[in-house]
């Protein structure tokens, strides 16, 4: 029978009284509790269908209320973000406490639906937090939220021999809840949302073990932060809550990148494509990840042949999709084919900047005219497609891809073709954006960082334009003048280009164009040795 | 959902739906910025749970004392010479709680040093013939459960010399 | 020009994870973290 709302929420307030006073017993109450879960599941409230919904959105509303009830008492409007009112989180621990016994004590003979229970339970929470955020507005609090899942990820987390097996499973379930409360969708709860994906009871375990299964979905709740940051990031003035978050972003990559480079270092490609351009600093975090075994020699080490470091010649570990945003955008089909035949005079070649740019109205949105993603799928792509015809055609012995082949080499293939002509046809806005996709892949010693090296040193020898070379100077630049860290391959490109007498770099007029660009030429060169 | 980000529209998978413009969300995050998550919010109470619970009668207190929760009431302990051994009942018997770290840093206040590869607390006992930047080398008194003779179970303090004591297992 | 990233309160060359006292994005102090001693199994 459907129970009236009235009267069904009557019912669920008995019911959370009565768990109330199991759980005020003294000592552990085990029996009591698996007792009282014995009968919820006998009274149907426990079968994962519409009622159980009800009975835990019932619950959901009871312990919030009560919570936000606790702040009308303090009086005064707040001051400072870090004074805030004292709340009760009786009701909230209680009924946390309620799934998870519900969860721990659920008869066994159920086994699958045991975990079939918790995301239906956090789907549940998701729902009314984003009703509550959407109704609430201005006055929507997430601290009584941030509790309750806070309690979740400390119990669930604290591998109860229950769960032991399905841990990556209740992992999931809670990266799939927070990525549907995500900033975007919920901006509201951005600051609670943000401790909670990097809190120490789920963050670690998501990135740890189960053969790295969690790491796609922490690298899509990185996306998730960084797409609601990226159109307030493209100013360089920062509103306080919004340097807030970005700071406390900049908290969790550093997190990251001291204990999961890897990480970092697997996912550079889809971060790229989310981190606004202006946010330098943030971007060079993360090319400046390298695996943990690996030891990077001293950028700045007189006479350093990086051709002959044994991790040049190995291409790096690329999780993300490249050419995903080629596909999305019909461009794969005709740059394969092009590759291939290497047609003289095709019209791919001129068709190319017309591609890459964003019609008009996605354009505002997007604050560029031009599809960033798509920008670096493309340079990427084509990189490593030249890598990959260099490689088979280098003998195997001598796969380092400098030392043995002669530089020529790199210039076969239709890379170079494709690379010349977007320096050439693009405006400077595009062209700062391709040679941004060809600077990404200056990261540790591998054989992408070794090719799009040469390629940006290629580009500005054979340019002969010196606005060409200024602005592949500034993008180098404007990366190494920010505060550390610097990622490595950056730094040997800037050190080769200003030593190397070929490349004429002190001649150039732009690097007198005022005194303090003197200084400051002179001053990031000294400090690159 | 979990492959690539899509255009740079300011997130595509966020974009179904529910979708948020600028300002709006500038005006939610300006006001979640005055509710934010207070440190305490993910901070329990640690309710004890004893792992084997002496079964006493009802008229004995079956919650813990909280003073066993109050700092001065180890220090007080730690001043005590006789109270060295409640430091390390605590130490071993109260696992995983607050009392457990509190006689830790009471026994290091009384440089007591606790050995991570045999679980024992030493303390030098004369000073230590040899000492190099990896390790120290003496005689020690350590802490210790004998079951030698069943007279005379329980605990006690003996003295270890001539033991070798890594850097790299202080705790 | 970006920020001092080492005035963040994370020790970024400490030689143990950061995750384990990784209190919050938000303060610049390590979180307490959980005392962990491991026993031998006779204590138990």
């Amino acid at each position: 029978v459907e129970p009236d709302a009235a009267c069904f929420r009557d019912q669920v307030s008995m019911l959370f009284a009565e768990w109330y006073r199991i759980c005020e017993l003294p000592g552990t109450n085990d029996a009591a509790c698996a007792h009282y879960i014995l009968q919820l599941q006998q009274s149907g409230l426990l079968k994962g269908d519409d009622i159980s919904d009800r009975f835990f959105r019932c619950l959901t509303e009871l312990s919030v209320s009560h919570c936000l009830s606790s702040e009308v008492i303090s009086s005064g409007p707040l001051q400072s973000p870090q004074q805030v009112h004292p709340l009760s989180f009786l009701a909230i621990d209680i009924y946390a406490k309620l799934v998870f016994s519900i969860l721990k004590f659920y008869p066994v003979d159920q086994g699958s639906s045991k975990l079939s229970l918790l995301p239906k339970v956090l789907a549940v929470s998701v729902r009314f937090i984003q009703k509550d955020a959407e109704e609430r507005k201005v006055s929507f609090n997430a601290r009584p939220y941030f509790r309750l899942f806070i309690n979740w990820l400390l119990d669930l987390g604290s591998m109860d021999p229950v769960f032991d097996g399905a841990n990556f499973q209740v992992l999931i379930a809670f990266a799939n809840a927070f990525h549907a409360l995500q900033p975007l969708k919920v901006p509201g709860f951005s600051y609670a949302w943000l401790e909670l994906v990097s809190h120490r009871s789920f963050m670690p375990k998501l990135l740890t073990g189960n053969a790295q299964k969690g790491w796609p979905y922490m690298q899509r709740l990185l996306v998730d932060v960084f797409q609601f940051l990226e159109p307030f990031l493209r100013n360089a003035e920062l509103e306080e809550p919004v340097h807030f978050l970005y700071k406390g972003t900049l908290r969790v990559l550093l997190v990251l990148l001291h204990d999961y480079p890897e990480f970092l270092c697997d996912y550079h490609f889809s971060f790229c494509d989310v981190i606004p351009p202006s946010c330098i600093q943030m971007r060079n975090i993360i090319l400046s990840a390298f695996p943990r075994n690996m030891r990077l020699p001293d950028p700045s080490t007189p006479n350093l042949k990086i051709d002959l470091l044994a991790e040049i010649s190995q291409p790096p570990r690329i999780l993300s999709e490249v050419d995903a945003a080629l596909k999305a955008k019909l461009i794969k089909g005709d740059l394969d084919e092009y590759q291939k035949t290497r047609q003289q005079g095709s019209s791919f070649l001129t068709e190319l900047k017309q591609k890459l740019l964003l019609p008009p109205g996605d354009a505002a949105r997007a604050g560029t005219r031009y599809n960033v993603p798509l920008i670096n799928s493309l340079v990427l792509y084509v990189g490593m497609q030249a890598i990959q015809q260099l490689q088979a055609r280098t003998p195997p012995h001598a796969q380092s891809m400098a030392s043995s082949v002669p530089l020529a080499a790199f210039l076969v293939g239709t890379a170079l073709d494709i690379f010349q002509t977007l320096i050439m046809d693009l405006d400077t806005e595009g062209r700062y954006l391709f040679l941004n996709a060809v600077a990404n892949q200056l990261r540790y010693p591998n054989n992408h960082t070794h090719y799009f090296s040469f390629i940006l040193l290629y580009l500005f020898a054979e340019s002969n334009q010196e606005i060409i070379q200024e602005q592949i100077t500034r993008v180098l630049f404007e990366r190494l003048i920010v505060n550390r860290p610097h990622p490595w391959g950056l730094l040997v490109t800037f050190i080769e280009l200003i030593k190397n007498p070929s490349y004429n770099f002190w001649s150039r007029s732009f690097t007198r164009c005022a005194p303090e660009i003197e200084k400051l030429f002179e001053s990031v060169s000294r400090s690159c040795g | 959902d979990l492959g690539t980000i899509g255009d740079n529209l300011g997130g595509s998978s966020a974009n179904s739906g529910g979708m948020r413009d600028q300002s709006y969300s500038m005006q939610m995050l300006e006001a979640a910025y005055y509710k934010l998550p207070h440190p305490k919010d993910s901070e329990r109470a640690k309710s004890y749970i004893p792992r084997h619970p002496a079964v006493t009668p009802p008229s004995y207190p079956q919650g813990q004392a909280p003073i066993v929760n109050n700092p001065a009431f180890w220090e007080r302990l730690g001043a005590d010479n006789y109270g060295t051994d409640t430091l390390f009942f605590a130490f071993y018997y109260q696992q995983n709680t607050y009392q457990q770290y509190l006689a830790a840093k009471e026994l290091k206040k009384q440089s007591w040093r606790y050995h991570r590869k045999y679980s024992t607390w030493f303390q030098r006992h004369e000073e230590p013939k040899v000492t190099t930047d990896e390790y120290e080398q003496g005689s020690y008194i350590y802490f210790d459960f004998h079951t030698s003779d069943e007279m005379q179970r329980g605990w006690c303090q003996r003295i270890k010399p001539d033991f070798m004591f890594e850097y790299n297992y202080l705790e | 020009l970006g920020i001092d990233l080492t005035t963040l309160g994370l020790n970024l060359n400490s030689a143990e994870n950061l995750h384990k006292t990784f209190g919050s994005p938000w303060s610049d102090e390590p979180a307490k973290g959980d005392p962990e001693f491991s026993l031998p199994q006779c204590y138990n």
